[in-house]
Parts: C-alpha cells; sequence; structure tokens
C-alpha cells in the first residue's frame, strides 16, 4: 500500500468520524442529507459482500467493518434518534434515490469486468459512490448556514478520492501497468462533482468567511 | 490493454 491510498483511506476515515462527532456531541443532524448518507450503506453493502469470500488482509477486513458500521450507525441516528432525527432537514433533502441508483445498477449491469453477481455488484457499488454525495451537494447548496464540521466533513470525503486519484496513477507506474477503467473514470468523476465545493471551500477558508454555497 | 479486477482496495 502507498502513502496516497493510505492517506486516501484515513481522510475518509477522518469524514466520517467529524460526521459522527457532530452527531453525538452536537446532537443535531441539521445539514447531513439522509439519501447521502443512506446511499452509503449501499455502496458499502454491494462492495463488501467479498468479507465474505475473499480475505485481503486485516487492515482491509478492519476497515471494512468499520466502513460498514459506522455508515448503518449514522443512518441509524438520523432516522431513529428521538432527538437527532428532529433536526433533520428533511424538506430540504428531497433529492430521490432511485434516481442514482437505477441508472448505476443498469449501468452496472451494461458495463463490468465479469458477469458475476459480486463484480456486477462491486461495480455498481463504485458507480453509485460517484454520485451519492449529490443529495448532500444540493442540500447544502440549499443550507443558508453550513457549520464547520458539515463542511469540513464533505471537504475530507471529496479529497478521500481525489488522494486515491494519485494512488491509482503511482499504481499504473510502479505495479504492473494495469487499467482500471472502471474504478479509474468513475473516481474521476467523483472527485470532479467537488470541484464547485473545493472551490468555495478554499476561498471561504482563505478570507475567513463563513461557508456558503451560491444557489 | 490489460484489465486488473483485483479488489485490494476499499
Amino acid at each position: 500500500m502507498n502513502v496516497f491510498r493510505l492517506a486516501g483511506d484515513m481522510t475518509h476515515l477522518l469524514s466520517i468520524i467529524i460526521l459522527l462527532l457532530k452527531i453525538r456531541a452536537t446532537k443535531s443532524c441539521t445539514g447531513i442529507s439522509l439519501k447521502t448518507q443512506e446511499l452509503y450503506v449501499i455502496v458499502f453493502l454491494t462492495r463488501y459482500l467479498d468479507l465474505f469470500t475473499k480475505y485481503i488482509s486485516f487492515y482491509n477486513t478492519t476497515m471494512k467493518l468499520v466502513f460498514l458500521g459506522t455508515s448503518i450507525s449514522i443512518v441509524w441516528y438520523m432516522r431513529y434518534h428521538k432527538v437527532v432525527k428532529q433536526t433533520y432537514n428533511k424538506d430540504q433533502d428531497t433529492f430521490r434515490h432511485y434516481f442514482l441508483a437505477i441508472p448505476c445498477f443498469l449501468l452496472a449491469l451494461l458495463i463490468h469486468h465479469e458477469f458475476t453477481v459480486i463484480e456486477v455488484l462491486w461495480t455498481f457499488s463504485i458507480y453509485l459512490e460517484a454520485v451519492a454525495i449529490l443529495p448532500q451537494l444540493v442540500l447544502l447548496q440549499r443550507s443558508r448556514n453550513i457549520d464547520n464540521l458539515t463542511g469540513n466533513y464533505v471537504f475530507l470525503l471529496g479529497a478521500y478520492r481525489a488522494l486515491y486519484l494519485v494512488n491509482w496513477v503511482y499504481r499504473y507506474f510502479t505495479e504492473n501497468h494495469l487499467v482500471r477503467w472502471i474504478p479509474w473514470l468513475s473516481g474521476l468523476v467523483q472527485t470532479t462533482l467537488y470541484a464547485d465545493f473545493f472551490y468555495y471551500y478554499i476561498k471561504s477558508w482563505k478570507n475567513n468567511e463563513k461557508l456558503q454555497l451560491p444557489a | 490493454l490489460q484489465q486488473d479486477s483485483v479488489k485490494d482496495e476499499l
């Protein structure tokens, strides 16, 4: 494992820790899209089916279990915790799941590496992860007030896939020049979706202003 | 072009 991959994983993990911290410490999930969080549960459930079929490393298994556990607990807090659920911006979080999930599933049926259940579901999870942030970005745009923890959460979540892109370039040149179009292109799309957010995040940070996205 | 199916990433 190279340093970019590790940095990417740690950024991803940190983003989730920040989100859980926000929810647990402030007992609030304002500004967080439940739609996006539910899509991440689907992403992890469909991607990590190989937990049962293939052992890669202790690190790999542990991280997979952590991502599954934390994403499920975030959704649990937002849906069922008696205080947290009242802070959920339901009226603004209107993006439809199936607008994203169904096209991704059809695309995975058409474009995949191998036509097996595990491989198609893995491919579906890669496509879905690329666009799963959209409900969150829409919600942020509608929010007049983005708190720091939410802003940092989304920034780290975007930075994670950007670091994976660097990792893939590094692996291409240091390993056997293997081409992996499905994750590469999806990861590129995923990172591009954050471009606008990154711009305003960095601008607000430089000017020491509160983060706000133009409507 | 070779395509890789190794899933050692997260």
